[in-house]
């Protein structure tokens, strides 16, 4: 664990909970996807299955559960609760063209030819497309609330901070894991154009809106 | 060089 590995847990966490809270106080989900927050709650549940066979400390078993919680939770909230406010017509993202690809790519490019493995190997992948229906609402709404862009901030820092912290792990252990790294890279490139409209904008304290 | 996946990592 290094500060970068902390940071970024930290940072995802805060992501999570900031989503949460905006649908939970607003009572409402407009401008979310709710296809987006379903490819994160198959992410987790398809990389934390491990929760069942190795216990590894109470820190990762704790956030772990936090994540797939928190996950199907927000889904709940989007496809049950809240369903009123759900705006289907502007979530149009095609995911069979993520998870099919995706799906494939794991069988094909992984560490070990087992389940475990290759289910480990499709929620890093589909994790690093997994915002792109968020992304694609955004542009086809040309714009985002406050406190989404806050969200979209957090969860795009947590990978870039594993970015860092997969450059100590190699200096200082010689770790490093290829799939995790390049995944980790597209995430964080989907996310830069977001980052440049979040630093020019919305820390300047205007709503983030895309020219027409 | 790593051969299966990091169960710490999240």
């Amino acid at each position: 664990m290094n500060i970068f590995r902390l940071t970024g847990d930290l940072s995802h966490l805060a992501a999570i909970i900031i989503l949460l809270l905006k649908i939970w106080k607003s009572r409402s989900c407009a401008g979310i996807s709710g296809k987006s927050q379903i490819l994160f709650a198959i992410v987790f549940t398809a990389r934390y299955l491990d929760l069942l066979t190795s216990f590894i400390s109470v820190y990762n078993t704790s956030m772990k559960v936090i994540y797939i919680g928190c996950a199907y939770a927000t889904v709940y909230l989007i496809y049950a609760k809240f369903r009123a406010t759900y705006d289907g017509n502007h979530d149009s993202f095609r995911v069979e063209f993520l998870v099919v690809p995706v799906g494939g790519l794991a069988v094909l490019i992984n560490h070990t030819f087992s389940p475990l493995e290759i289910l480990w190997t499709f929620s890093i992948y589909l994790e690093s497309v997994a915002i792109l229906p968020q992304l694609f609402m955004i542009s086809k709404t040309g714009e985002a609330e406050t406190i989404t862009t806050h969200y979209l901030f957090c969860l795009g820092m947590y990978r870039t901070l594993y970015l860092f912290n997969w450059v100590w792990r190699f200096y200082f252990e010689g770790f490093f894991d290829m799939i995790a790294i390049v995944a980790g890279l597209v995430q964080t490139v989907l996310y830069c154009d977001f980052f440049y409209l979040y630093v020019t904008k919305v820390l300047k304290g205007k709503k983030l809106s895309l020219p027409a | 060089e790593t051969i299966t996946s990091d169960k710490d990592e999240l």
